[in-house]
Order: structure tokens, then C-alpha cells, then sequence
């Protein structure tokens, strides 16, 4: 899975 | 962002703000769980700590601020201001049963041994779990007022449309985040029951929401 790093939900 | 994802915030917004408007009005938190309230709190708290460390947009940190404000703020409502009204015997769900488990499962499963990391991830898990105690209280005194009814109906169709929006975004970007969406179908699934009363009871007008 993509780690999601780019944390752009809230 | 998409239609769901802001959808989603809008619902996520309401709800935080039907529950602090019914309390500040009617100077009473009666038939409110505080601990599900400190929970969320605590959710904010640990997921939105970025805030110091990226900027995404300013809609993204204007919203991270506005929910930490407003639970925190409705945290104080309950255990300060208006602390007479807080019904703690029927607010019994004893946390710890989320805590532990939640807190223990963001160090197995993540996507990176960071601190950050593991902490949004500890969000994650504890939102999902984070209304049991709000749904408990209900079960326990067997009523809920309309306006927590209403409160519950937004909080639990936001993270509906987040999953949504977590099927678009796969099919538009290819992005796709199991931690997020495992707990996001786990904790909609929570509300199943809660929605299947609120169309059944609620929105035929009879006001409160009684269980059977």
C-alpha cells in the first residue's frame, strides 16, 4: 500500500 | 480534494458544531458522553501535530484548527462549565478497553516506526472507536434528544463520505491508505444501527430517538 506520508486529509 | 472529501469535512464540521451549539444553549450536557468527547479531543490532538511541522493548505490548517478548538472547548463545556449537568453514572464505558488496545496496535501496525507516524496512526484507530462510549450511553438510558440524534447522523455520514472519497481517489490517483480506509469501514459500520434508527425513528418525527 502507499505509505501515506503526504497526510493531506484532515 | 474532492466532492466527498469536502462533503465529508462540512458534515464533520456541523456535527462538531450542532453538539457545542446544543450544549452552550441549552447549558446542559445531559445525555452527552464526555469520555466520547475527550476521546475526539485526543484523536485531534494526536493526528493534527503536523500543524507545526507542514503546511498543506489553508484550508487544511484552518480546519485542523477549528476542530481542535471546538472539541476542546466542548470538552470544557462538559467537565467545567456546565459540569453539574454531566450525567457520569450513565457515561460509564470504561476507555481503557479503547485505549490499550488502540494504542498497542498503532506500534504493530503502521506505515513507518516514526513518532509522528505511529501518533497519526493512534488517530486512526481511536476515531473509529472513539463514539462507543456516546453509543453505550444511549443503549443505557435508552433515549437520545433529536439534537444528538442529528449530531450522531453528520459525524457518521462524514466518515461515509471519506470512504467515498478514498474510492475515488483510488480510481482517479491511485492513492490508497489501509489504515485509513480499514478503520474508516469499521467505524461506519458503528453506525449502522444508530443510522437504521435515526431514518426509522428520528425523520418520522418522533422526536426523540427511543430504542426499543
Amino acid at each position: 500500500e502507499t505509505a501515506s506520508t503526504e497526510k493531506d486529509e484532515l | 480534494m474532492n466532492i466527498f472529501r469536502l462533503l465529508g469535512d462540512m458534515c464533520h464540521l456541523v456535527a462538531i458544531i450542532i453538539l457545542f451549539l446544543k450544549i452552550w444553549r441549552s447549558k446542559s450536557c445531559a445525555g452527552i458522553s464526555g469520555k466520547s468527547q475527550v476521546l475526539f479531543a485526543l484523536v485531534f490532538t494526536t493526528r493534527y501535530l503536523d500543524l507545526f511541522t507542514s503546511f498543506i493548505s489553508v484550508y487544511n490548517t484552518v480546519m485542523k484548527v477549528v476542530f481542535l478548538v471546538l472539541a476542546y472547548a466542548t470538552v470544557y463545556l462538559i467537565y467545567l462549565r456546565f459540569r453539574s449537568t454531566y450525567n457520569s453514572e450513565s457515561d460509564s464505558f470504561r476507555v481503557e478497553f479503547l485505549l490499550v488496545p488502540v494504542a498497542g496496535l498503532s506500534f504493530l501496525e503502521n506505515y513507518a516506526f516514526a513518532p509522528l507516524e505511529i501518533l497519526w496512526t493512534f488517530s486512526i484507530y481511536l476515531e473509529s472507536v472513539a463514539i462507543l462510549p456516546q453509543l453505550f450511553m444511549i443503549t443505557k438510558t435508552g433515549e437520545a434528544e433529536s439534537i444528538t440524534t442529528h449530531y450522531l447522523f453528520f459525524l457518521g455520514l462524514y466518515r461515509a463520505l471519506y470512504l467515498a472519497n478514498w474510492v475515488w481517489r483510488y480510481h482517479t490517483e491511485g492513492f490508497f491508505d489501509q489504515i485509513a480506509v480499514v478503520s474508516g469501514v469499521v467505524q461506519t459500520i458503528f453506525y449502522c444501527d444508530f443510522f437504521y434508527l435515526y431514518f426509522t425513528k428520528v425523520l418520522r418525527g418522533s422526536g426523540k430517538m427511543t430504542l426499543p
